[in-house]
Formats: C-alpha cells, structure tokens, sequence
C-alpha cells in the first residue's frame, strides 16, 4: 500500500513531531532532520520514504517536505516549487500511463498536503491564502491548526471560525472528508468532521497519567494529553487520514486533481 | 512622568494583550484596536498616548506600534518605517534644542522597543535578526519570548540559549539592563535580569485559584498564572521595565541613542 504525505508550513509549527507522532516512528530524528533544520537560501521540496506497518498492513509512505517554505523576508513565490513538485508527479504518471504497456509501477503523486496554519487567533495570513488559491485544485488540501495548545477553547473555536469564513470567501477548496457510506461509522465520523480545521499538538514523549501511559506535553501547570479529544483533535486527524479517507485521498488525487492536470495538458 | 514605548512584531504575538496586561489598563480595546486589527497595505507607525497612575505617580505613557510589520508575503525593509519614525522623533527634539530658548516642551524620543519573538525554539528568524540589527545602536530594544505558554520549560531554556547565542554572532546590543546600585536590590534583580530575553505570557482575564484571584489563561488542561514566576518571566519584564529601569530607558536613550543620533547629524 503506497501513500505520499506533503508537509507544507513555516518553521517551527511542529511539522516533524506531528508526523512522528501520527505515525509512530521516528521518521523526522536524528539521521532525517526536520525542514527547519535543512532551511537552505531558497525553498527545496525534498522526500522521505519509509515502510510502515499500520495494524498488520504495509504500508510504503512517503512524506514529503518543503524546507524554507514561508521562512525568508521575503517570501514570494515560495509556493512555487511545491506547485512544480506536484505538477512533476504527474507528469510523471502520465508519461508512465502512456507507455505502450501501460503498466504503472509506482503511484508517486501527492495524496494529501498537509497545510500548517500558525496558532494566531486573527486569522490565516496572506500567504496561507495563496498557497491554498494556488494548490486547492492541484492536490487535496487539509489545513492544520498547529501548536493547539496555544489557544484557549474559545480562542480555537473563534479562529476555526475565522478560518472557515476565509476560505469560504477565498473561493478555496479543501479536502472535505466525504460522508462514509458504511452506516455504523457515520454519526461518529460526522462529530470528528465537525471539528475542521482539526487543531493538533504533537509529541512524541510519553507521560504518566493515573497510572496510564499518554503522549503529551508537560507544562507546569498541567498535562496536555495529545489523544485526549478534549485537549485537541490530534485524534480526528489521525484516524480520519490515516484509516476512514486514506483510500478516498488516493481517489480523489487520481479522479479528480490528476484528471484536470490531464485535461489541462491535453488542452494545451 | 513621561515615557514612550513601541511594540513591534508580527500579527498575533499578543501584543496588545501585553501591554494590556503591563498597566493594568485597556490601552487597546474597542476604542483603539490592537495593530493586528489595523493591517493595511504598506508598514505604519502609529501611537496612543493614554494617563496612567501608577502607584500614585501620574505616568504620560505613549505606545508607538507598527501595524504591517512583519505580516506580508513580502517584509523586505519593513523595518524601514520604524528606523524613519524613531529618528524624526530625534529630529523633532534637536530641533526643539536648537531653538534660542531651548526649552523642550516635550520628550516623544522613543524609549524602549519591545520586540516579540514568536515563541519557535529553532531560533531568531532572519526579519527578526534584520531588524535588530539595524536598531539596536538607535533604540534600546528589549527582544520579548511571546506566548510562553506555548513551550515547556526545557523549550524555554533552550530557545533563550539559542537567540542570546545569535544575538552575539550578529554583535547585536540588546538593551542591558544595567546592575541596581542600590544594594538591597542587588541579589533579586540579578535573578530576574538571569531570566533574559523574557518568555511572557499576557492575560487580562481573572480567574480564582485557591480563593486568590489571578489574572491567567485557562486551558482545559491546567491555569497557566501570568504572575507566576515558575510559569513564565511576566514580573521580571514589568518590574524591570517599569519600575526598577524605566528611567535609565530614558537615560540611555537621551545619553546614547540621541547622542549618536546627533553625532551623525553634525558630521553629515
Ligand atoms: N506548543 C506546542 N509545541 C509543539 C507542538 N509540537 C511540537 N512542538 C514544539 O515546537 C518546536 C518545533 O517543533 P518541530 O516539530 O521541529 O517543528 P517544525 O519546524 O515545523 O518541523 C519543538 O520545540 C517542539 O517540541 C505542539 O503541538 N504544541
Ligand atoms: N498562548 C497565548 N496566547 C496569547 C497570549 N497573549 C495573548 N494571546 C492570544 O493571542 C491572540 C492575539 O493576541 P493579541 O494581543 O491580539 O496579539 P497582537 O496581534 O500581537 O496584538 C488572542 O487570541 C490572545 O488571547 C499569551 O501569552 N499566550
């Protein structure tokens, strides 16, 4: 089973230690640094693949990140490269599909971009709204409130509001979690679904708690549980990307984004 | 008693709630909107001069802010503005000085910077480092650890090590708070000057703890207490700031900013 992740976001929102944390594995450490540890003079798009087994499935992933992104003074055009990057996998997939056998050995498309959003309660900042107007018909994306815990209940609740009311006004297209056909599942995924943005905190370190093991961030003033859904929505994200739409992603990138690159192609 | 502060960073650093927070009054509100709420195309300067009791002396305080700073897709020279505003206030006073009476009316040299730093522990953004070093021999700048709350006390330490380290490889000088001459305060505010640059949190709502009332931020998680010194270095900016330094600000300002300032002016 193959999956393409890309994070996309400014240093310092906890991109390495939400993907280590979804995943379970040390996939950002000491041999693949995080993005904002290879911040070079432009902005890069670089991939790491590594094998999973997610309950007794293989599953071959491949995150893919964007060190500099949002990063310089100036910061034009850093939506660029990763625009090129998703283009490039398509072009891609399509010269291997018009190979006389028609056999495609490997899905490398983008499935799903990552979009991290700073925790600042005004609102998203100009260049989240480019990013997003320039990729929402590329790639499906899923915007992230990182760093949860630095808003109060309310604080998130008014900024996912904010959110929402921009990209609606922006004329943006996020990924928007189809309702499961699957009956049993659908009143529980309809209140995870509720929750977009999904506000996250990410850790990797293992707390005690009444004498539980938890992730989570101990501050001096209490323990911020990372699968705790009162705490945060850590595990809406987890479970919705990674279990419920991961296949649907797939489908999505293949029959809808890839289909209008074709077109856009073909149209040429 | 006079005194001008500027507040410079970007967006949704909880400036307003700072400065709020400092003088226990509603210096921004829905009369006079945070700069986050002003934001417009290009960087502005802008002030807010507002009487204040403290401790039964009368302070003429004047915050100076910086709508736009920082929050575009593009900062080139945003510190640009700031610099024009900081050195036409020298102007204004030498030309005061000048006059045959040489009476000055009135001090609006600005004498302290407030730079908020996002609270990222891999460091000083490259704007951050622009802009304090292209003022830091013209205001005294005090660089601020925003929203403290959003890092552990490990985090803290570690991020405080890393922008005193960056500060010394780009030979910035930061305002230094210079050593109480006055004995009896000698061994506290040595404790308090350790804890720079300060990681504050700010907070103008009232919670009770224990039947006290302290003004904190409450998550679901835990009360995180402004004035708690083991939460974050709320008292040591406050009391350093306003209490035990606000007149060498003044003085340093007066003594060796203008002076430079001056300098420059004559040997032109
Ligand atoms: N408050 C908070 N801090 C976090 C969270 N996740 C990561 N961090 C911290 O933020 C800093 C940067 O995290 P990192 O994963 O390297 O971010 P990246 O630069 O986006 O890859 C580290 O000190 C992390 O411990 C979170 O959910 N909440
Ligand atoms: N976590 C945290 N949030 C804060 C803090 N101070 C203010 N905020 C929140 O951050 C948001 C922006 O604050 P504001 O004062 O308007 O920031 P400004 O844009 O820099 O003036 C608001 O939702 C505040 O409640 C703080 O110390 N810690």
């Amino acid at each position: 089973f193959e999956f393409t992740l890309m994070v996309v976001g400014r240093s310092g929102l906890g991109k390495s230690t939400l993907i280590n944390t979804m995943f379970l594995a040390d996939i950002y450490g000491k041999e693949h640094p995080g993005p904002s540890l290879r911040v070079g003079k432009t902005v890069r798009v670089e991939t790491n693949r590594c094998m999973l087994k997610e309950k007794g499935v293989n599953l071959s992933l491949t995150v893919v990140d964007t060190p500099g992104f949002g990063d310089a003074v100036d910061n034009s055009d850093c939506w660029q490269p990763v625009l090129e990057y998703i283009e490039s996998r398509y072009e891609e997939y399509l010269n291997a599909e018009s190979r006389v056998n028609r056999k495609v050995q490997h899905d490398s498309r983008v499935h799903c971009c990552l979009y991290f959003l700073e925790s600042n309660s005004h609102g998203m900042t100009p260049l989240d709204v480019e990013f997003m107007q320039r990729l929402h018909d590329k790639v499906n994306i899923i915007p992230i409130i990182s760093k949860a815990d630095t808003m109060t209940p309310d604080e998130v609740t008014e900024y996912k509001k904010q959110i929402l009311k921009e990209i609606a006004q922006h004329k943006i297209k996020i990924y928007d979690f189809p309702d499961s056909d699957k009956d049993e599942d659908r009143e529980n995924l309809k209140k995870l679904k509720a929750r977009v943005p999904f506000a996250v905190v990410g850790s990797t370190e293992v707390h005690e708690v009444d004498g539980k093991k938890v992730r989570g961030r101990k501050y001096p003033w209490g323990l911020v549980e990372v699968e705790n859904l009162d705490h945060c929505d850590f595990v809406a994200l987890r479970n919705m990307l990674l279990r419920t739409h991961l296949q649907d992603l797939k489908e999505v990138t293949s029959n809808v984004h890839y289909e209008n690159f074709r077109f856009r192609k073909l149209a040429c």
